[in-house]
């Protein structure tokens, strides 16, 4: 299990494919990625530039810890700033032909992992859900 | 791996001790949970009655949810709601006798489970983190 490429068939049904992860872009304003969390209902979710190449993700913590200064959210000053201000650029990436056992390893301290294509491009996410499910289905044998 | 019952030595050690887990009670108001939520640093965390039972789990996004209906956070509307009007009884235990495939099972949709004692008092929190490298040290014997 550990040593299988993350594009044997099993493995690569896990990975949830791109255009069904909420994300957003480094230019875009922090109401627009607000509005984006809030919907999608995730903690944090990929921020890509306009190659859609991986630039780091964006969580609802980090936006509101960066306007939390005063009594009130001033939700009018969120246009006023660009995700890339606020993002994190650390954010877990590997290839599509590497094992199984690296997409468990980076879990480890995780939620999730992004997937790049050879010319580095987004292709899917891996969730702690899914490698936990594949374990468990595995485990039960 | 999947049989040994979490209390054998290797897993009772990936617990998080309750004096370790971050905690509110059910009738908290809420602005002491956004803050205990906010200096932890934590998605979400287990809501406790005075007897130390586990009565649920409450999260930022509830909080915010709960009264993001008008432009701004009213912050001085917190006070007046309990965390037990708010926050969701949904939240996954076991007791402390069962065994890691209960705990990797539970893990998968959830991520943290409660960990109970005889008189179902909360004893920790099993993180998928702690799952997860558990059984990353496994595989990779
Ligand atoms: N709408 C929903 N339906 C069912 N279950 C839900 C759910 N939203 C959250 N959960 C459950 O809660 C876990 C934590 O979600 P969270 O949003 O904190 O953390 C998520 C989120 O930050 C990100 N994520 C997951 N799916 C995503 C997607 N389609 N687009 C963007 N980000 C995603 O990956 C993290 C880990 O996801 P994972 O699935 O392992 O773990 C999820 C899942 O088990
Ligand atoms: N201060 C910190 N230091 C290092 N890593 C950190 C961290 N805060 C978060 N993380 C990392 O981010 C993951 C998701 O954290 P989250 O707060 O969304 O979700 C957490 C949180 O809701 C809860 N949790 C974890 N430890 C807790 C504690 N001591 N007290 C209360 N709740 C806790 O369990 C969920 C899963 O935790 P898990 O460790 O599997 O997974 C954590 C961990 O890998």
């Amino acid at each position: 299990l550990k040593d299988s490429k993350i594009m044997d068939n099993e493995i690569k049904e896990l990975m949830i494919p791109h255009e069904k992860v909420a994300h957003v872009q480094s230019t875009n304003p922090l109401d627009h990625a607000l509005l984006v969390l809030i919907k999608s209902g995730y903690t944090a979710i990929p921020v890509l530039d306009t190659e859609y190449k991986v630039q780091g993700q964006i969580s609802k913590a980090q936006i509101l810890d960066s306007i939390l200064g005063i009594e009130r959210i001033e939700m009018e000053r969120l246009h006023d700033y660009k995700v890339s201000e606020v993002m994190t650029s650390k954010v877990p990436r590997m290839h599509k032909n590497e094992t199984f056992g690296k997409a468990l390893m980076l879990s480890i301290n995780h939620p999730f992992v992004c997937i790049e294509d050879h010319d580095q491009s987004f292709i899917g996410m891996m969730t702690r859900r899914s490698i936990l499910a594949l374990i468990h289905r595995h485990l039960g044998r």
